[in-house]
């Protein structure tokens, strides 16, 4: 397509399709959209994070991540959505344009491009990286145990064949030390969301204890107000909660990390659907689920620009 | 390529700590190359589960000699893998 203005947000995309659109936007739109590589995925594919900015340095930032688990190809496909969305509203819909006036988002479309381009080549169910493992035959991590939060204890797996395997160590998957080295180096980042399906939930810290995180009553409560912003679309049905009670322990996951960097507003979607799909939802399905998914996305972002902390 | 011909995705929703047991033994099965897409959490929630086409006869019986019930969620997960490339393809011709 010769611009974003054409291109089928209705359907799946291969991972060049969705780098070009990248450039696309970026190149449509040099004030606002820039493309930073953040690192190199273990098969040496770039890690691209859009950065949307009015300006200002070091600003308060939002990050959003999706395709961290790579069969879950609706979280890519809305990530491309929530882009051309940022930059179709960021002047005439006054809550993006205000959460931009003070802060800068950061979204990572295909945080796991080796795992995607896998499922588009030769496993349509891969669900981890594909690094190797010494002394196993069995390949990949799953990067959303990897990370330094409770990392190996229960909740994940140390068998390398297994689909929640923790990884050797912390962040040895580069596509996580990635984004690590990004949070850490920016210092900023107010709101973390990470970005998964299916189920149809709105998590927060922590997964690996029962523990409630000292900020549970509030993040509660912006889950409360995000959830229902979503369900005002279409009616979709979501539960929230810490990931520990709602759904099972998981340690070494993404927001436990980052809520323990200091990053207060760090949440976890599952997107749809509750079980008639699963992975394989319909492309059909990828517009009215980022739309619903957006509306969350924002009572989180406004939550936050109006409680800087 | 993988191909998931024959593969079932299965949805089982223990109603018993008993129940949510056997669901969890057969996680820790490695031959019946189970790939769970929800995986067990509690009675009352449920567990979806890819079952190849190989272990499917045996996963069933053993589900039902245990008077663990369960439905289809997804009869034949190729035909909505090669649905979905249908889809891509005609919209990259498109």
């Amino acid at each position: 397509p010769l611009s974003t203005n054409t291109f089928d947000y209705a359907t799946y995309h291969t991972l060049d399709e969705i780098y070009s659109f990248m450039d696309l936007l970026v190149a449509e739109n040099p004030n606002l959209v820039s493309k930073v590589e953040i690192g190199r995925s273990t098969e040496n594919r770039p890690l691209y994070v859009l950065k949307f900015s009015k300006g200002g340095t070091n600003r308060p930032a939002v990050w959003i991540d999706t395709g961290i688990h790579s069969r879950e190809w609706v979280t890519q496909a809305s990530g491309v959505w929530f882009a051309k969305k940022i930059v179709v509203d960021h002047e005439n819909d006054e809550g993006l344009a205000s959460i931009l006036d003070q802060m800068d988002i950061f979204l990572e479309i295909v945080t796991n491009p080796d795992g995607f381009a896998f499922t588009q080549t030769q496993n349509r169910m891969w669900r981890k990286t594909r690094s190797k493992q010494s002394g196993s035959v069995c390949i990949g991590v799953d990067p959303n145990r990897n990370w330094d939060a409770g990392f190996g204890g229960p909740g994940a797996s140390r068998n390398p064949c297994s689909e929640t395997y923790h990884g050797p160590y912390a962040n040895s998957e580069p596509e996580v030390k990635a984004i690590v080295d990004f949070v850490k180096s920016h210092g900023n980042i107010k709101a973390f969301i990470s970005i998964h399906s299916y189920s149809q939930l709105l998590l927060y810290p922590y997964g690996y204890t029962r523990t409630p995180v000292p900020d549970q009553k509030e993040l509660h409560q912006i889950s409360e107000k995000a959830v229902t912003a979503l369900s005002s679309l279409y009616g979709t049905n979501y539960k929230y909660g810490s990931i520990f009670t709602t759904i099972y322990q998981a340690s070494g996951s993404t927001v436990d990390w980052t809520y323990n960097q200091g990053i207060k507003y760090s949440f976890t979607f599952e997107l749809r659907d509750t079980g008639r799909y699963g992975f394989l939802l319909p492309a059909k399905q990828i517009v009215p689920t980022a739309q619903e998914t957006w509306l969350a996305l924002k009572t989180i972002m406004l939550y936050t620009r109006d409680h800087l902390y | 390529t993988e191909t998931f011909v024959g593969h079932q995705v299965l949805r089982i929703t223990p109603t018993s700590d008993e129940e949510l047991q056997v669901v969890q033994e057969l996680q820790d099965l490695e031959e019946l190359q189970l790939d769970f897409w929800l995986e067990p959490r509690g009675p009352g929630y449920p567990v979806d589960v890819r079952v190849p086409f190989p272990s499917l006869q045996s996963f069933k019986a053993h589900l039902e000699a245990n008077g663990v019930s369960y439905s289809i969620m997804i009869e034949d997960v190729q035909a909505l893998v090669d649905n979905e490339q249908t889809e891509l393809l005609r919209s990259r011709r498109q």
